[in-house]
């Protein structure tokens, strides 16, 4: 079960641009 | 072709777009302590692309709002009516993907007039290029 801080860490991240 | 350097002074989103100028405009803005408008931005895209069906997208709502809308560096750059919109989504249960998109567009704007055209005349930035 996330945190809501891992949840949103997450969630950060998959908005993150991918390598080129 | 285009270089990568040269795409990022041609507008924020395209710098915001890829992943080294990210990168780089992410460590200018922990040295000037803004960081957080950042990351709320990519929270907002992040949001967005959340399936609303699924328990964890609430959880994920409240969190922006709490991290972000309630208390950080974002929340003195949102007008007041914006804030208690998402407040009172929040409150209701009525979430939806576009709940954050006018607090997103108030920081976008904030990051173009001011810290994206720092960056640009940043040493972090000139020693890069």
């Amino acid at each position: 079960y996330d945190s809501e801080d891992d949840l949103l860490q997450k969630c950060i991240s998959s908005a993150m641009p991918k390598k080129r | 072709l285009e270089s990568p350097v040269s795409r990022w002074t041609r507008s924020l989103l395209s710098l915001l777009a890829d992943q080294d100028g990210a990168q780089l405009f992410r460590s200018f803005l922990e040295r000037e302590a803004a960081v957080d408008t950042l990351d709320f931005w990519f929270a907002c895209n992040g949001f967005r692309q959340m399936d609303l069906r699924e328990p964890k997208t609430l959880r994920v709502a409240k969190a922006i709002h709490k991290r972000y809308v309630e208390h950080s560096a974002v929340s003195r750059h949102l007008k007041p009516a914006t804030r208690s919109y998402i407040k009172d989504t929040i409150k209701k249960q009525q979430i939806d993907s576009a709940m954050f998109d006018q607090a997103q567009t108030e920081i976008q704007t904030l990051m173009e007039e001011n810290s994206y055209q720092m960056f640009l005349t940043s040493d972090i930035y000139l020693q890069y290029i």
